[in-house]
């Protein structure tokens, strides 16, 4: 599962 | 990078433009929620503390010092410029910082992804920016004048939430497990609370009448 920290959004 | 999520990031640096030009240019900071901008400096502060040491890309980088030295060279200019200031709706931007600070740090250290302090502080930031507009739109519904730039501002914030949410829909139909629901709900419910301004905005816009919301 993605790590929220590795989220590419701003 | 999809289109909605490019069109509501533009949307977005659009939005905080029209707010310096306001500022910057004209000296006036009329009808602009002082207790919103602390916050968003808040949110910003909160959720980029990986900037330097988290690295996705050139744009991203670029974008996040755009939000975080705008964030905070606004709430300066409310605060310290001595002709900005003088402009300022103290009376009316009553709202009270904690009422919105405290319950999204509380909800973040029990609603997060991961217990660290990074993540519940980037849970936090996510919280807070999604309600960080009601002081704003308080404001604008205690001013009798909203003029128009402050309109557009208002106006643009909102769109880029809601280019945000097409991303998003976008995303989850081409890329493999992307499920972010604490961003999803969060997002949702920030975008909905522009609904009603929404409303009176196109009413106003329709008509050709100037934007003024019900008491």
């Amino acid at each position: 599962k993605e790590h929220p920290q590795s989220h590419d959004e701003l | 990078m999809n289109i909605f999520r490019l069109a509501g990031d533009m949307t977005h640096l659009a939005s905080v433009l029209v707010l310096l030009l306001k500022i910057h240019t004209i000296k006036s900071c009329a009808g602009i929620s002082l207790k919103t901008q602390e916050l968003y400096a808040l949110v910003f502060a909160s959720r980029y503390l990986d900037i330097f040491t988290h690295y996705v890309s050139f744009y991203n980088t670029v974008m996040k010092l755009i939000f975080l030295g705008s964030a905070f060279s606004i709430v300066w200019y409310i605060r310290r410029h001595k002709l900005v200031r003088r402009s300022y709706d103290k009376d009316h931007d009553t709202f009270r910082h904690y009422f919105i600070v405290l319950p999204c740090l509380i909800l973040a250290l029990l609603i997060h992804e991961k217990f660290t302090f990074r993540v519940v502080m980037w849970t936090f930031s996510l919280y807070l920016e999604a309600v960080a507009i009601l002081p704003q739109l308080v404001l604008l519904q205690r001013t009798r004048n909203i003029d128009n730039l402050t309109g557009q501002y208002v106006f643009l914030l909102g769109a880029y939430r809601a280019l945000y949410i097409l991303n998003w829909v976008y995303r989850y139909f081409t890329e493999p497990h992307y499920v972010h629901w604490i961003t999803w709900i969060s997002g949702l419910i920030q975008t909905l609370l522009y609904a009603d301004f929404f409303y009176y905005y196109f009413q106003s816009w329709k008509n050709n009448v100037k934007l003024e919301l019900p008491a």
